[in-house]
């Protein structure tokens, strides 16, 4: 993905290092 | 529909309208629209609000070094109202999530990517391959949605 995106308190750190 | 209600959202600037749908029965005030939701979802149309919310460091730390995005991922979607603004901008895939919890979640979020092609020229055929819902919680292996993007 390019491009993560949420909103508020969804946002998870470990997610977006995961994903990218 | 007895349990989704249908909402417009207009841009700053009052030219671009966006339909939204929430799941009355979501809880944790998916029921609701976002504050933040709104905000990213204005920062995304201009480019130098894009350039604030990404950061100057952006582009070195792996972030968006193109726009619009080629694969986009949504979490906690709701109303979607960034998801929308990512395939009016042209991204080439939008993943939508949200964790499960009743079926009307993803049903909005379909009547939201309906609409809103539709509106914008969209065909079904492209929105069927741009616009992708996926029912995703906190903790469950992701490897569904990056399959989702393609």
């Amino acid at each position: 993905f390019d491009l993560l995106v949420a909103s508020d308190c969804i946002y998870n750190p470990t997610y977006h290092e995961a994903l990218l | 529909h007895p349990t989704i209600s249908s909402h417009a959202w207009t841009d700053d600037s009052g030219s671009i309208a966006v339909t939204y749908h929430l799941a009355l029965t979501a809880p944790g005030h998916g029921d609701t629209l976002w504050n933040s939701s709104s905000c990213i979802a204005e920062h995304l149309l201009r480019p130098h609000l894009r350039d604030r919310m990404f950061g100057p460091r952006a582009k070195e730390a792996g972030g968006v070094t193109r726009w619009p995005p080629r694969r986009a991922l949504e979490f906690g979607a709701g109303a979607a109202l960034p998801s929308m603004i990512l395939l009016r901008e042209g991204a080439g895939t939008v993943v939508m999530t949200d964790r499960i919890t009743n079926e009307e979640t993803f049903e909005a979020l379909e009547m939201s990517s309906e609409k809103n092609c539709r509106r914008w020229d969209i065909s079904e055929e492209e929105r069927e391959r741009r616009a992708v819902v996926r029912a995703h919680t906190w903790g469950e292996d992701a490897e569904k949605l990056l399959e989702a993007g393609g």
